[in-house]
C-alpha cells in the first residue's frame, strides 16, 4: 500500500511505462483506461503531480514519472 | 518525436520541481 487509490495507481503505472521523451498524453491515458472517466483521470494526474510522482513535459497535456529512469 | 532544446530544458526544470515536491511530501510524513 503506497497511499494511492486504485485509479491513481493505474494512471501512475501507465505514465511510468511510457518510454517517449515527451511522456504520455491525457488522451493516450483515456484510451488505455477505457473504464475510467476523463475527469477522474485528470483528478488522478493532478494529485500525482502535486505529490511529485509525475510532472508535465512539453505542455499541460503530457506527463512523465519522476522515477522511471 | 524529436524534442527541441527548449522543450528538453522545460522538461528537466519540471522534473526538478517535481522531485522537490516529492521530497517535501516525504519529509512531512516522517
Amino acid at each position: 500500500n503506497n497511499g494511492l487509490s486504485a485509479n491513481q495507481n493505474q494512471v501512475l503505472s501507465l505514465i511510468r511505462g511510457c518510454p517517449d521523451p515527451q511522456g504520455i498524453s491525457i488522451q493516450d491515458l483515456k484510451q488505455r483506461l477505457s473504464g475510467i472517466s476523463l475527469s477522474v483521470i485528470k483528478q488522478a494526474v493532478e494529485f500525482l503531480s502535486n505529490e511529485g510522482h509525475i510532472f508535465s513535459t512539453i505542455d499541460e497535456d503530457h506527463y512523465k514519472s519522476t522515477d522511471n529512469d | 518525436y524529436q524534442l527541441t532544446a527548449e522543450q528538453q530544458r522545460k522538461i528537466e526544470e519540471n522534473r526538478r520541481k517535481a522531485l522537490e515536491r516529492r521530497a517535501e511530501r516525504l519529509g512531512q510524513t516522517v
